[in-house]
């Protein structure tokens, strides 16, 4: 059965994710999957731009690809 | 699906390189 609400897309989940290591838009997404939030696509574009602006992490290129993270 | 996400990517950085 699908499980939608078992994850929250919310800023301290983000900000632990980043913390631990860099990750590209697209790695945050898998992590917060509409299937696991319940979230629409467009919602989950939405929220995770706005988090991220709010976090506002440093940036660096890894394998050619834009990664964001945070420093403790 | 993996093409829906890259969408999904690019519009989050589009509107992240609109605030920078």
């Amino acid at each position: 059965t699908p499980s939608s609400g078992d994850i929250q897309l919310t800023e301290e989940a983000v900000r632990r994710y980043l913390t631990r290591k860099p990750m590209t838009t697209k790695d945050l997404l898998k992590k917060f999957q509409t299937k696991k939030t319940g979230l629409s696509s467009e919602q989950t574009v939405n929220v995770l731009a706005q988090i991220l602006k709010r976090l506002n992490p440093d940036r660096k290129v890894v394998h050619d690809k834009m990664h964001f993270y945070l420093k403790e | 699906s993996s093409s829906e996400a890259d969408e999904m990517a690019a519009a989050i950085e589009a509107e992240l390189n609109d605030f920078i």
